[in-house]
């Protein structure tokens, strides 16, 4: 999952 | 209605006025409005209904699959108030000529082959949301871990769907069949874009933002 770092990111944001 | 809301605002492309019309500058044009339709794509998914109640690890199999489908499917939807060109924003329009410029004049086609279809079906909005939903539940990445929650969401958004058509289209009966019909068509198109950008990245000449370049190697 490192690789997908920004969309891990983007969905776990709450906005 | 709720997809309705769930609809995002116009993104607009804002090439740089300063510089030539040129191949590498629309490739440039389109990466960049891409990177920030990603952004707005993956909020809008939390959005739809079921999406945000799936693990993590199936929220990314599924857009890192469908993403694309889901900007073409805009694009597409984009581009059915005007005649053979290819709406990616509404300050960037594509016309046969543009798209020979920008080397997209084979992709822009088979778009504008769907495009075709959805026009002469007159897809209204509600369709248009309807199925934008759908494509992203009918993600057939292998890497999904709970099928049955994925086949749950399917489900519920072919509901609405059947729903929609029946109170508003009842004289067409086979009308939900028929817009789930072009959703093959819907994924050539997007495999064939995602090639044709993918080829771009290999060649090394077009600046890419990190989400689309994450999505891409995705």
């Amino acid at each position: 999952k490192e690789k997908h770092k920004i969309l891990h990111r983007l969905l776990q944001d709450s906005t | 209605s709720h997809l309705m809301v769930a609809e995002p605002e116009k993104l607009y492309a804002m090439p740089d006025p300063t510089v030539p019309d040129s191949y590498v500058k629309a490739m440039t044009t389109l990466c960049d409005l891409a990177d920030r339709e990603l952004v707005v794509i993956i909020s809008w998914a939390k959005n739809i209904p079921g999406f945000s109640s799936l693990s993590l690890s199936d929220q990314m199999s599924i857009l890192q699959s469908v993403w694309m489908e889901i900007l073409i499917l805009g694009v597409a939807y984009r581009s059915l108030a005007f005649d053979d060109e290819i709406v990616y924003a509404q300050d960037y329009i594509m016309d046969e000529e543009f798209s020979r410029t920008a080397g997209m004049l084979d992709l822009n086609g088979c778009i504008l082959q769907l495009v075709r279809k959805y026009k002469s079906m007159k897809l209204e909005k509600e369709e248009f949301v309807i199925l934008k939903a759908l494509a992203l539940a009918n993600s057939d990445s292998v890497h999904i871990e709970d099928v049955e929650a994925v086949q749950k969401l399917q489900d519920v958004l072919h509901e609405a769907l059947i729903d929609f058509e029946s109170s508003k289209q009842p004289e067409e009966p086979r009308r939900a069949g028929k817009l789930l019909m072009t959703l093959p068509l819907l994924r050539q198109t997007a495999n064939k874009v995602l090639h044709h950008f993918y080829n771009i990245k290999l060649e090394g000449k077009v600046p890419m933002h990190k989400l689309f370049l994450e999505m891409l190697e995705a």
